[in-house]
């Protein structure tokens, strides 16, 4: 029992290295075990397990606001546009949502808006098909802008509850893909103003912090609405989003738990902190 | 910059010719902290700052150098010396074909990877052949085609009713013999190390093709866990080289460090882009300064 053990420098460190193991950071361990540290002067007799205290303080970093799509009444469509830097499991997470939406009763229309990798169009299309939900595509090279757009028009078209719109991986230090984003944005939020309008940072669980500099130009090009963990089903932790939590301010809407349909958990602040620290 | 930030310690005790105990002490606090910020992982940026202690301690500051430069000096050069002084170079088997075999978890880079380096081989002059054995991920076999497709190299994709990688053995080595290719490179499903089942399907794949290179594609933002999944993949698999991919971000690629540091095993290539022409080999000195920051 934690409680029991003497305080010692030693006993601070080994907290701090296994948050550090996690990818929360060191900075940010450093500050949670000074947290720490301050919340335990001031406990006569501490009756909280000094690791609770960490999950505690790491659970109430994540803002627990509802997402646009779970509003009433639902304004239709609820568009959503998925951004992430290469590989990180965008197109993945595209089809699993729609999966999601459409368990639920919900019409779903994807958009194919990454019109420059190898087989992008076509993966996304088989998803649709496995789904049986329509892609709205335009041929190779086509403007991404457009079809993001095309995809909303054609869910108020065919009044369809839900718009998820895949776009191209893209490292956050290349100026001119980051400002094809920002394009892609403004003009769907330009041309249709009153559709419910979310944008998704899809971030890989394996990541360290490289996360942070994602996390800052990503924002810096528009405006990011939630964050995805992908691929908790491996051994990384994710426990970057600690640190971006606390410093964006962004929700966590979804983790990824595999490469199958069903492999997208609503994320649960308790849960995610209490792996990080076991 | 880390420089400053030693001079800074050093500043604090002028008029020194030798570096003390104490400033060491707080270079190497500094440094711990630049390394993990780098993603080097915890265990090695340990070791690594026990190992180097005993040789600041009482080193002498060099000839027109700060007392902080010289610290750096002496933990650049070390950076240097793990990451391998000398380049790395893909072994070619002494009878054709040699047989290059990708792995790695999912995303990592390997398909564009394979497409490089299919790529790099043709410009060389030599007979590629690549092979498409993703069964799991959508529209994998296609993007192998369209990338094969733009190197001119041609691609082998799986027969009518074959549904596992290890089903096209027979296929690929009637084509290499054939085609007399001297390369060919299996492009393989990104996998998780601790799926077992996955785990299985890639040694039977090398145990079929027995590849002279069975090379682990990593991603250069991979943080903590880097080394931890390497170490799987060498234990279960066996890992001839590495090519870390996407570093013409603004990764620091602690990644690499931990990697060279524990598994010892060579970098082969680096990828720098999307593009098929961007994999450059792997050069210690500029990986070094990227991660010291
Ligand atoms: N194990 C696991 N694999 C995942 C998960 N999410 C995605 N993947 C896999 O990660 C790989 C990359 O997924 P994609 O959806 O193509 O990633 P992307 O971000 O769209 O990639 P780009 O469009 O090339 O930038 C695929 O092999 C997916 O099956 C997850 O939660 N768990
Ligand atoms: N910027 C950049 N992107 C890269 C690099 N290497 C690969 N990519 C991109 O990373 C994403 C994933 O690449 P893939 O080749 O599909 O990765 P993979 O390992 O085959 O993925 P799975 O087969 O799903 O496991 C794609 O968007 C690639 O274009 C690189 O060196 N730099
Ligand atoms: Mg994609
Ligand atoms: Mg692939």
């Amino acid at each position: 029992n934690l409680l029991k053990k003497p305080r010692s420098p030693a006993f601070y460190e080994e907290i701090e290295e296994l948050l550090i193991a996690t990818d929360v950071g060191p900075a940010q361990a450093s500050l949670l075990v000074r947290e720490l540290k301050t919340w335990e002067e001031q406990q006569n007799d501490p009756k909280k397990d000094p690791l609770v205290f960490i999950e505690e303080r790491i659970a109430s970093f994540f803002p627990l606001d509802p997402p646009l799509w779970e509003e009433k009444p639902h304004i239709s469509p609820v568009t959503v546009l998925f951004v992430g830097v290469n590989g990180v499991g965008k197109t993945t997470t595209v089809g699993k949502m729609a999966h999601y939406f459409k368990a639920r009763g919900k019409s779903v229309v994807l958009g194919a808006a990454d019109t420059f990798r190898a087989a992008a169009v076509q993966q996304l299309i088989l998803w649709g098909e496995r789904l049986d939900v329509p892609v709205i595509r335009q041929k190779e090279g086509a403007d991404p802008g457009a079809v993001a757009f095309d995809t909303v028009k054609a869910a108020l078209a065919r009044k369809i509850d839900v718009a998820l719109i895949d776009t191209a991986g893209r490292l956050q230090t290349k100026h001119n893909l980051m400002a094809e984003l920002h394009k892609i944005h403004g003009l769907v939020k330009r041309e249709l103003p009153d559709i419910p309008f979310e944008t998704l940072i899809v971030l890989d669980s394996t990541l360290g912090q490289n996360a942070m500099s994602q996390l800052e130009h990503f924002q810096k090009a528009l405006p990011l609405t939630g964050m995805i963990l992908t691929k908790l089903d491996g051994t990384s932790r994710g426990g970057i989003a600690v640190s971006l939590a606390r410093k964006y301010r962004l929700p966590v809407r979804f983790v990824g738990v595999g490469e199958g349909n069903d492999d997208l958990l609503p994320f649960d602040p308790v849960l995610y902190a209490r792996a990080l620290v076991r | 910059s880390l420089t400053e930030r030693f001079d800074r310690i050093f500043r604090k005790i002028t008029g020194r010719g030798l570096v003390g105990e104490a400033q060491v002490d707080e270079t190497l606090r500094e440094m711990r902290v630049a390394l993990l910020e780098a993603d080097v992982n915890i265990d090695v940026v340990k070791t690594f700052v026990a190992n180097i202690r005993g040789r600041l301690i009482g080193a002498e500051i060099g000839v027109g150098l700060t007392g902080g430069q010289t610290v750096l000096k002496e933990v650049f050069q070390e950076v240097v010396h793990i990451l391998g002084d000398q380049r790395a170079s893909l072994q070619l088997s002494p009878k054709p074909p040699t047989l290059i075999m990708m792995m790695g978890l999912q995303g990592s880079g390997k398909t564009t990877t394979a497409a490089k380096l299919a790529f790099h081989f043709r410009q060389a002059n030599r007979r590629v052949l690549l092979v498409a054995s993703d069964f799991v991920r959508l529209a994998a076999i296609e993007q192998l085609e369209v990338l094969g497709n733009q190197v001119g190299v041609p691609v082998l994709t799986p027969k009518e009713g074959v549904q596992r990688p290890q089903d096209m053995y027979q296929d690929v080595r009637r084509r290499w013999i054939e085609g007399m290719h001297e390369i060919v490179i299996i492009d393989t499903s990104g996998r998780l190390a601790i799926d077992q089942e996955m785990m299985e399907e890639l040694k039977n794949l090398r145990d079929l093709y027995k590849p002279k290179e069975a090379l682990l594609v990593l991603d250069a933002m991979t943080g903590q866990e880097a080394v931890n999944v390497a170490s799987e993949f060498d234990r279960q698999i066996g890992v001839d080289g590495v090519i870390f991919t996407k570093l013409d971000g603004d990764a620091r690629g602690g990644a690499i460090l931990s990697i060279r540091s524990v598994l010892g095993k060579p970098i082969k290539f680096v990828g720098t882009g999307e593009k098929i022409d961007r994999l450059e080999p792997f050069y210690p000195d500029r990986i070094a300064s990227r991660i010291i920051g």
